[in-house]
């Protein structure tokens, strides 16, 4: 069965969409068989991904809200291995519309799990989160067998990590007994500045071994992939970008054997 | 009557808070009455003007949900000048406690407008975001005269714009005819770099006046000071950080003369 890992963060702007790109070229690259789930209205993966605006006919609203079936709205990237199910901004309104439905939160996992096993040949399921703890992200925790947690090495993005532990602790108890944190990724680490290496320092110290070793540094050349459509992987692989998240993907990789 | 402002943008960690705690701390510097709310449930800017996560008995989340009147949730910072009402997590909820509610979009608006004017004088009233585009973000839009936009120098940061545009013409038209642009503001501009030059050309080109002049740059001591609990100009006022907001914050006085 395929390993389903959301990568959220309510705090905004600390690496998921990056994360959840480069990850799952990265796990392509290795030849395992990925599908991203966009379920942000951003829509972000899906076109730093090379899916424009206009071409989202068939989106993760389509699996959220008229409940069809996943095969149908899963499409080919131009990455081999890697297929997407994109999301348009309609999305954003997914938790009014849900509002009534009483199993409002396993939505995401019944579309999956439904879906017969040997259909879904797929070793990597990510699914990109927005920056909130809404109905959509809820759905991710619900539908994932683990969580990877983008953290940027600033002040305010530490401070929202003990309510994201409480939410995905909660969700434990309540929906999803399975569920765990896969992993704590520290993102934009400049090495010359002092936050970078507090930040550093008290994550290892309070959450030892869920802090990945794999530290993904800051590279402009991650914020200019997406402008060409492409994973850095393709845009510039000789890149820090480029190897810390083939790092990454082999360390998960080896966690996972 | 104070001028009311809204710092929004739905794409995460564009420097909203940022914005909202330095732009009121260089308001309140140059001798106006400030007043900051902060409607964001992860209370960066509470945190960063140094109300602690356990001091927020009375917070937005009352004035928005119970409906109590804002006087009795304001409370001083350390900065002279400079008032605040906190936020705290409970205000993640708001959106579907208030979904019975008819009004559910004017209730900031009507808390604000209910206080007499001759109680509340604020020159400038400043509403920090959340990253979304849901209930809170537009309470705050139905309340103010005016948005200024953080815009991140970076590629996801142009998508979300258009977005963001439609759903203030939508206010506008059926909310609050007032609704005005205050302006787009670049932040964490890096003049090295290519991508921030290209944003800026960019806007620059199709928004026109819109677009202050003042850049905010990226600066390492801006991302610093709240740890210190703290505004820059606090921090470190010969930073460059301190200065642009200082020269914003003029910008914006001479806008409104
Ligand atoms: N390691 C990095 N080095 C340099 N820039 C980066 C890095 N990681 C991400 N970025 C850039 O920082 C910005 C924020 O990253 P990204 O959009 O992936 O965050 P996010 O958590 O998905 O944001 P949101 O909360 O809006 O969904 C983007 O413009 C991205 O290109
Ligand atoms: N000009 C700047 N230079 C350097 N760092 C900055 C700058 N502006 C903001 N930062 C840092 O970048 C991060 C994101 O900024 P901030 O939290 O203000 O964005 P936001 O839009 O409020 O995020 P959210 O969407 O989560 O509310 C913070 O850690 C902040 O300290
Ligand atoms: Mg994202
Ligand atoms: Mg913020």
């Amino acid at each position: 069965a395929p390993k389903i890992l959301a990568v959220a963060n309510q705090k905004g702007g600390v690496g998921k969409t990056t994360t959840a790109i480069n990850l799952a070229a990265s796990f392509a690259r290795s030849g395992a068989a990925v599908l991203l789930i966009d379920l942000d209205p951003q829509g972000n993966a899906s076109t730093g991904l090379g899916i424009a605006a206009t071409d989202r006919e068939k989106s993760s609203y389509d699996l959220l809200i008229d409940k069809v079936n996943l095969q149908s709205v899963i499409r080919r990237t131009e990455i081999a291995g890697l297929d997407i199910v994109p999301s348009t901004v309609d999305l954003s309104s997914a938790d009014i519309e849900l509002i009534s439905n009483e199993k409002r939160l396993s939505i995401l996992r019944d579309a999956i799990r439904l879906t017969s096993i040997k259909e879904l040949e797929y070793q990597y399921i990510l699914i990109d989160c927005p920056p909130s703890l809404n109905l959509l992200t809820l759905n991710a925790l619900v539908a994932c067998d683990g969580v990877l947690i983008p953290l940027q090495s600033e002040f305010f993005a530490l401070e929202g990590l003990s309510q994201l532990m409480l939410s995905i602790r909660e969700v434990r108890q309540t929906a999803n007994p399975d569920l765990r944190i896969e992993g704590i990724l520290l993102t934009m680490y400049d090495a010359r500045n002092n936050l970078s290496q507090q930040v550093e320092t008290d994550a290892r110290h309070n959450l030892g071994d869920l802090v990945f070793s794999t530290v993904i540094p800051r590279n402009v050349r991650l914020s200019e992939a997406p402008s060409f459509a492409m994973p850095v992987l393709d845009y510039d692989p000789k890149s820090k970008g480029a190897k810390a998240y083939l790092s990454l993907a082999e360390e998960i990789m080896a966690r996972n054997a």
